[in-house]
């Protein structure tokens, strides 16, 4: 999670899939931009809070076996680079669904519940709490 | 076989493959039609 | 970039796929743990199953290939086909036959069914049986272990030396041995697993520096005295530095020199592990301290494994007789484990005889020109390659999972086998060819290999290094 390869990767893939949402016809921008958010919100909650362990063995007796990917980063430090580039994404493409969905009230209920899920369990006092 | 390689999908079955080409043709083809719907 | 992407479409498909597992087709065994299991200790995470079940799987046939003769110069290979579910792999009836071999630890050529060596071996069959069946402490002890034994204190050069059944035991059991609690280990981050999980067990400190980066390791030395114990803060009882002589990921060659210098500067010791470099550096095949014409007795602790160079198996620690006593006293390996067999001891003994006469000095030699040679092309061409101008270990950077899949089968249809390692073994985006040269390879072997590496190399534009060298 520290490489630069894979933030960029991250971004492209996000624009992608904001691309791929906004290119359907029967969608408007503002619906575009909150499926993209909540779509981002869902799948990165899936990977980084509910995805257990490592996708090989490791030498480390089973340590990190239930350990979330969030809490594997970095081998548990805060405040690292990764945290906090991965922290920020979320904000920003909360500004953006809310600024071009016109701050329309639903979109901003749904948006901001997609923004609390992403950002609460990333949270340093949340930490390795189930 | 070079697009193949260069997307991993090399590493997939057949279906896979069609499915995964279907998709991007699909969505390239979306885009297309709006970029000249918008612009 | 692309193999971020690459990796997210295969985990991608890997979800799809399960999913319909799951709802349509019929439920995978290995996806979940059986419910007669799920009282005891998970055997695998969730996450492993699925990578492997999804990711490594799809490449079976080019990671698990049958050979069928010894692992020599040119091997024999039987033909497996992926079943139509894409799950099981099944064997063809279709032999590869004379497959030059570029992938085996088969340095100076040992890896042989006929000659000296595999005569004496069998002789050995015929006098002391095939198994030993106990440790060293009991009747485990023969002759020719101790023969063995002096013949390779002779061979390195320092006093004394003890041989163990096992490669991977050697470090696991014995660095328990050296460092305890309140010991520090600096360790190279590219060390072998089997180090990493000795100095785990010693419960030592263990502090990581980067891929030999003396600036770093010099660095953590400094500040790992000045701080001391991170809880006590009392000072080291001692401090082991672990190298080794080449590392077979990336084929570097430690640099011994400076290890020395910061080992005599802050009094700490050195452990090498010369698993791969015994045998096939230097120009008497002594090893890293023979390439670097460094005295081993100033290397503390001398490890190395008779796999890669002689053509056995099993290890051995080499230094000063105190070292070697005290492992003889307390090694967990010579008590638990069973001594080495006296066939494959015969067999590390005859061949490092021919090693220490005239003969193995034209294989070191061989060696020597094969891999130059074969390092020199590959860069002309333009591939990347890591590692040390002279060691026989030779990466090619193929970077995406799907490019080593498709180099190993491209290579074996043109009828050379190689090894192949990515991630979890190599970084993610650092998926590589592994060549491993061999003085058993003929010079025409070579330049026809290199003739197929390029001719793959242009089919999947792998020729990306920025380094043209002219």
């Amino acid at each position: 999670w520290n490489s630069p390869g894979i933030w960029v990767t991250y971004a492209l893939l996000t624009a992608f899939m904001h691309l791929v949402l906004l290119s359907m016809p029967w969608f408007t921008t503002s619906v575009a931009w909150t499926l993209t958010n909540v779509v981002h919100g869902v799948g990165m909650y899936l990977f980084l809070h509910t995805i257990k362990g490592t996708p090989f063995e490791t030498s480390d007796q089973g340590k990190y076996r239930y350990s979330t990917h969030w809490e594997q980063m970095d081998s548990g430090t805060q405040f690292t680079a990764a945290r906090k580039f991965f922290m920020t994404t979320p904000i920003v493409l909360y500004i953006l669904a809310s600024f071009y969905s016109k701050y329309e009230f639903t979109h901003f209920v749904i948006n901001t519940i997609i923004l609390l899920l992403s950002l609460l369990p990333k949270l340093p006092q949340l930490h390795g709490v189930r | 076989f070079i697009y193949c390689l260069t997307t991993g999908i090399y590493m997939l079955d057949a279906w896979e493959r069609y499915v995964f080409n279907s998709c991007l043709i699909l969505v390239l083809s979306m885009s297309f039609y709006t970029a000249y719907a918008f612009l | 970039v692309r193999n971020h992407i690459a990796m997210a479409i295969v985990l991608l498909f890997g979800w799809l796929r399960d999913f319909l597992n799951e709802h349509v087709f019929t439920p995978e065994p290995s996806a979940h743990e059986q419910e007669d299991l799920k009282d005891f200790v998970p055997l695998y995470t969730t996450f492993e199953r699925f990578f492997v079940r999804n990711v490594i799987e799809r490449g079976y046939d080019v990671l698990h290939r049958p050979v069928c003769t010894v692992p020599g110069a040119v091997i024999d290979i039987r033909e497996r086909k992926f079943s139509s579910s894409g799950k099981f792999l099944g064997l063809t009836g279709k032999v590869f036959r004379n497959v030059v071999n570029l992938g085996s630890y088969n340095y100076l050529g040992f890896a042989q069914n006929e000659g000296v060596c595999a005569d004496a071996a069998v002789k050995a069959v015929a006098e002391l049986g095939t198994g030993v069946c106990s440790n060293r402490f009991e009747v485990g002890n023969y002759e020719i272990h101790s023969k063995l034994e002096r013949k390779m204190a002779e061979f390195l050069g320092v006093e004394d030396c003890m041989t163990f059944g096992m490669g991977f035991a050697t470090n696991s059991m014995n660095i328990p041995c050296l460092v305890g609690k309140g010991c520090l280990v600096i360790s190279d981050a590219c060390n072998h697993a089997s180090l990493a999980i000795g100095c785990k067990i010693s419960g030592a400190t263990i502090r990581v520096f980067k891929h030999n980066d003396m600036k770093d390791l010099e660095k953590i030395l400094r500040h790992s005295i000045v701080e001391g114990h991170p809880r006590t803060y009392r000072s080291w009882k001692k401090i082991l530095i672990i190298v080794e002589g080449i590392y077979s990921m990336e084929g570097t060659i430690v640099n011994l020199p400076e290890v020395i210098r910061l080992k005599k500067k802050y009094k700490a010791y050195v452990y090498l592990d010369e698993a791969h470099s015994i045998g096939s550096l230097g120009s008497r095949a002594r090893g890293v301290t023979d390439y670097f014409d460094i005295d081993p007795t100033e290397i503390d602790v001398l490890m190395g494994t008779f796999t890669k160079s002689f053509g056995a198996s099993g290890g051995y620690i080499a230094g000063r007789r105190e070292l070697v006593e005290h492992l003889r006293l307390n090694s967990h390996s010579a008590c638990y484990g069973v001594s080495m067999s006296p066939p494959v001891a015969q067999q590390a003994l005859s061949s490092l005889n021919v090693i220490m006469s005239e003969e193995g000095k034209e294989r070191i030699t061989q060696l020597a020109a094969n891999t130059r040679l074969f390092r020199e092309k590959l860069r002309t061409f333009g591939f990347i390659v890591y590692g040390h101008e002279d060691s026989p270990v030779v990466p090619l950077l193929a970077y995406l999972p799907s490019h080593i899949a498709c180099f190993s089968r491209e290579m074996l249809a043109r009828g050379y086998g190689v090894v192949v390692a990515g991630f979890p073994s190599t970084p993610l985006g650092e998926s590589r060819v592994r060549f491993c040269i061999s003085s058993a390879l003929s010079k025409q072997q070579i330049l026809d290999a290199l003739e197929a590496i390029s001719d793959i190399g242009d089919i999947m534009r792998l020729k990306i290094s920025a380094k043209q060298i002219l």
